[in-house]
């Protein structure tokens, strides 16, 4: 059942969205953080084969199956977090990237990792002053089971503090900058380890940045109630 | 007949300043592209930023020893002329009828324009953008592809106070762009608020439909004994001709090294 064959007709010059019909699996192996159990990883590979053509592209991508949950609690202001719905007390360190001029290997994106999970870290937070960390970066933290809590580019200090005083409308596209964001989160929301997206650092980006943001990640329809503001109220699985 | 999928552009690229260089993109890809690595042109760090393309080549010391980025010309000073570069390499790449090829951009800093045999194409601003040119028609089948690249950096690289301070005059804030370039209290300023092609470059080969950006989803029940995988992508027909498509997903996991339970 963990193999799928669908036939599907483009039409010329056509872009298209198709969801395969869901594969069932029966108590998969989960993935968990650093500390909490095997970071168990599957292959997903997808293949088109156009008729008369053969093969005509393909795509693989690791995937672990794990729910990651969180909110903030009353009594503490802290953030609380749930995976596999069990309670995790985070490790955390905070990261800006791994080199200032960017040669953001493998090999060292694989040592820096390591070395947070060998020190017992079970999350590592992108600094939103820095980057939105690159596909291997996340490879690595899904293989030694550090979430990753990822925020978008806006900081206290560029957008509305600091003398002279910021701009506090943040940057001047802002169309731009939630293109960026929509392109970020498709090319880094298939990994097992990213956590939490963050709209930045020690404070909320603008209020229609926030909003679109709140939007367009707020859970499926199928996953979970939502209130008019788009919160989840109540989760359906 | 080139293979199906993807090829990083990771090597063999050289670099030169923009204001060392008096031809256009057109003619750098067309009539005069650069011999190799010889002034004005340099080794190449792509991906990486322009500074570490001139780290490399030891026009100007590692900033990270010491108080040597105290020596390196900061943007603010030098202007945003001084750090705009042109990149360039070559690439081979013979395809079929049906086949068609995308040059892939996966992040910028902070435009750039691109010229490959002759033509032109722009990408937009944006630090945190992917970016991909279907190239098909313009390609070489028979002979090496020329490629040139000129970057531009942030259109607000500000300048820094002689204080420091974080994020310096906070003009780097305006862009879509990494923050901490302008200095902060942990890091000295980037003095080319890493302008350059930062991440990988790739040709991808695909038939007349591609698959793009898939979404992977699980949804739990029964306490995590009913998993159901959630699987959606987008594809696009380029062809003049409907399409009839046989899309395959499998999901596979390696119980030991060389045997997958499918």
């Amino acid at each position: 059942e963990h193999l799928q064959t669908q036939h599907l007709s483009i039409s010329p010059s056509a872009r298209v969205q198709y969801s395969f019909p869901e594969l069932f699996f029966y108590k998969p192996n989960l993935w968990w953080p650093n500390g909490m159990g095997k970071q168990s990883l599957y292959n997903v590979s997808i293949t088109v084969d156009v008729k008369g053509h053969g093969e005509s592209d393909s795509w693989s991508h690791p995937f672990g199956f794990r729910k990651i949950e969180s909110h903030i609690d009353n009594a503490t202001g802290g953030r609380l977090f749930k995976v596999n719905g069990q309670p995790i007390f985070i490790r955390g360190g905070n990261w800006i990237l791994s080199d200032g001029l960017l040669r953001l290997s493998k090999k060292r994106y694989k040592a820096d990792i390591k070395f947070h999970a060998d020190m017992n870290f079970n999350m590592i937070r992108c600094w939103g002053g820095g980057l939105a960390e690159r596909p291997e970066f996340y490879d690595y933290c899904d293989i030694y089971g550090l979430l990753v809590w990822q925020e978008f580019w806006i900081t206290g200090d560029c957008d509305g503090r600091g003398i002279p005083v910021s701009n506090p409308d943040g940057p001047l596209d802002h169309q731009l900058f939630l293109l960026c964001a929509r392109d970020t989160v498709k090319l880094l929301r298939n990994h097992p380890s990213l956590a939490l997206w963050v709209g930045g650092n020690e404070q909320t980006p603008p209020h229609d940045i926030n909003m679109a943001l709140k939007y367009d990640l707020r859970l499926h329809p199928d996953f979970a109630k939502l209130d008019e503001n788009g919160q989840s109220i109540e989760d359906l699985s | 007949m080139a293979e199906i999928g993807k090829t990083k552009l990771d090597s063999g690229w050289v670099a030169a300043r923009s204001t060392d260089i008096q031809l256009t993109g057109t003619q750098l890809t067309t009539t005069h592209p650069p011999a190799g690595p010889t002034s004005p042109w340099m080794e190449a760090v792509v991906p990486g930023t322009v500074l570490a393309t001139l780290v490399k080549n030891k026009l100007v010391p590692d900033p990270f020893y010491g108080l040597e980025n105290e020596s390196i010309l900061d943007i603010a000073d030098a202007g945003r002329e001084y750090y705009t570069f042109w990149f360039f390499r070559t690439f081979h790449c013979k395809l079929s009828g049906n086949q068609h090829v995308d040059l892939n951009f996966r992040a910028i800093n902070y435009y750039a324009e691109v010229y490959l045999n002759g033509h032109k194409m722009v990408l937009p601003e944006g630090m945190f953008r992917r970016h991909s040119l279907d190239v098909t028609d313009v390609l070489h089948p028979d002979k090496q592809n020329l490629l040139a690249v000129l970057v531009h950096p942030p259109n607000h690289p500000g300048t820094i106070p002689p204080e420091g301070g974080q994020g310096g005059d906070h003009e780097i804030g305006k862009d879509i762009a990494a923050q901490y370039v302008e200095g902060w209290d942990w890091m000295a300023p980037i003095r080319d608020r890493n302008t350059g092609i930062w991440d990988e470059v790739s040709i991808s080969v695909t038939g007349p439909v591609k698959i793009i950006d898939p979404h992977l989803v699980a949804s739990f029940f029964d306490n995590y004994k009913r998993v159901y995988l959630h699987s959606t992508i987008e594809l696009e027909n380029r062809s003049s001709w409907v399409a009839d498509c046989a899309l395959n997903i499998q999901v596979s996991t390696e119980l030991e090294e060389g045997i997958c339970l499918v």
